[in-house]
């Protein structure tokens, strides 16, 4: 189970852009 | 364009790596805010508006950051180093 808060959140949500970026320039 | 399974797998390694820095840092918490910050920091950097002279922190300045914060944890560090953009 996930027990996010709100910071942990935007920190998930910034990592999967970082890698969502990756692989868009990949 | 890319399948919407990737976005999830990606979302989902990101939940998992969050949740294993959280752990491994249990009793060290100022780590785990350090690398929040980090994260933020950048961000908001990527979201400043195209053009502006300062660019901010780049992907080899957070690596840098994260590196000396994950001191002796290189397989976090490596991990890391799967979600951020070639430099």
């Amino acid at each position: 189970s996930y027990d996010f808060t709100p910071m942990d959140s935007s920190a998930v949500y910034v990592l999967s852009s970082m890698a969502r970026q990756r692989r868009a320039s990949s | 364009q890319p399948p919407p399974e990737s976005d999830s797998l990606e979302f989902h390694n990101a939940i998992s790596y969050v949740n294993k820095i959280k752990t491994r840092f249990l009793d060290r918490p100022e780590i785990y805010r350090s690398f929040l910050e980090i994260l933020h920091t950048y961000q908001k950097d990527q979201l400043n508006p195209k053009g502006r002279p300062f660019r901010g922190m780049s992907e080899e300045e957070v690596f840098t950051e994260v590196a000396s914060l994950f001191h002796g944890q290189e397989d976090l560090l490596s991990e890391f180093g799967q979600f951020l953009p070639e430099a």
